[in-house]
């Protein structure tokens, strides 16, 4: 079983503790200066147990991302780094004795892109940067740090995100509703991107159990709690409900579209 | 009574929103979008009634300030405004008839440097503006929204950021701690800095009083509790304590040094 999940955002905005809490594991990834000259791709692969299925978990973090003064070609390592995956798959696909069943596969199935909570609207760098990706990778946005954000500015700021995707044809994921056994939790999910996201890697006592929070002078958030953010939504979408479908879409629809365009040139 | 004060950073970082509450009132700016080609420097001047002085209040946006995909020249903007308001005084005071006492005096007294929050360090935008900008104006960095940030991740954040601007020579403005009457308070608050603050238009009611606030699902953030936040300090050392001597330092320094490039060219 592999997954393969893409990470685009801002140093700092969160992205390395979201995968810790999403896969509840320590990755110990050391945080990237502010200070790259470009973006870099790197990735880790993991083996974790989830229930009793074993997981080959690869993350793709874009080192760097959104740090430069200038930031015109900061999409760039990112699609090459997608394209390299589908072209590695491509050539392993037309060897006349091929492994596929043994075949690492490294395409990416997902791609989290990481918003700033600033509660306006998305960035030029956003918005650039999503639309060179939707034709070549499922796309979840979601709201960084979203504990930066009152629950009244959260709806306003979600609208204006989503239709601002929506002007500019930027097509991002939707949980599929086709399947009647999902169909129903998926619609509402949908009703609810972009998810505003809570991490962290520590844990408070609330009450006599753990729990995964961020602790405040003035309170504090619990991270699987859904009135203090969508963190359970995105993780029960991302990895219990629609992984396989992350992971058909990518094969059927985004790396067909890339060995089309590879072949017919 | 005039004091000129410049609010520099991206835009949704929360400078408006900070700027109605230090000033306890409603400047009413409209908020700017994201997509921008420039920066624009926009000054709005108010008269307020700060205890029994009238005092008239120039605040300086940004406006678009680090939006733009390709940020080479952001800074530029923010100098030549800062310039421009030097040479109107320049030119006022190499006038043969001139009328200083009645002259509305329009030079930036002090640069308040809105730091993202992300817990990690200075953006290289960040760097390379307050070091064309500390010559020319009184730079106090602030930590925006500051509710985003654990205590124990604001006090290594803090550190990072004196010590980076420190590495790079950017010079701040520090409290003056020559005058006996403010030295204490003003030696204890350059131990604080940057302040880390929290801004708010809407008010909450705890106990039994009205308080500026952002109220979550998990508490509420009160402005002025000095538990939450460092916007009181902010407001003393700001308002209270050292308005005058950032209007001096403007005019026997800053301005001096620019008078004698200008005059020397
Ligand atoms: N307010 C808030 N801070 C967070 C959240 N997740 C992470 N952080 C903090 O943000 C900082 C940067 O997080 P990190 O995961 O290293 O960001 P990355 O550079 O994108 O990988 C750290 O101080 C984290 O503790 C969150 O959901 N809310
Ligand atoms: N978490 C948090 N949000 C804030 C704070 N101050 C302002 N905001 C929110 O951030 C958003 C942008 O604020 P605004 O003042 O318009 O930012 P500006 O574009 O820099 O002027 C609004 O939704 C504000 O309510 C703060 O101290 N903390």
């Amino acid at each position: 079983f592999c997954f393969n999940i893409l990470c685009v955002g801002e140093t700092g905005i969160g992205k390395s503790t979201m995968m810790d809490t999403l896969f509840n594991t320590n990755f110990d990834s050391t945080p990237s200066s502010h200070d790259l000259p470009g973006v870099k791709l790197k990735a880790h692969t993991y083996e974790l147990r989830e229930k009793n299925v074993l997981l080959k978990l690869t993350v793709v973090d874009s080192v760097g991302f959104g740090d430069q003064i200038n930031k015109e070609d900061s999409w760039k390592p990112i699609v090459d780094y997608i394209d390299a995956q589908f072209d590695a798959f491509l050539q392993e696909e037309l060897k006349i004795k091929r492994m596929l069943h043994s075949y690492h596969d490294s395409r990416v199935h997902t791609c989290l892109y990481f918003i700033a909570p600033t509660g306006h609207s998305l960035k030029a760098l956003d918005l650039v940067t999503m639309k060179k990706l939707d034709s070549k990778v499922n796309i979840i946005p979601v709201i960084a740090k979203a504990d930066t954000i009152t629950k009244s500015e959260l709806n306003k700021f979600k609208a204006k995100i989503m239709s601002e995707l929506m002007a500019n044809g930027v097509q991002i994921y939707h949980f599929p509703v086709d399947d009647e056994t999902v169909a129903d939790t998926n619609n509402s999910m949908n009703t609810h991107l972009p998810f505003a996201v809570v991490g962290s890697n520590d844990e408070v006592k609330i009450g006599n159990k753990m729990v995964k929070a961020r602790q405040y002078p003035w309170g504090t958030v619990q991270v699987e709690n859904e009135n203090h953010c969508d963190f359970v939504k995105l993780r029960e979408m991302l990895i219990r409900t629609n992984m396989e479908d992350l992971r058909e879409t990518t094969h059927f629809r985004h790396y067909e579209l890339y060995r089309r365009h590879k072949l017919e040139e």
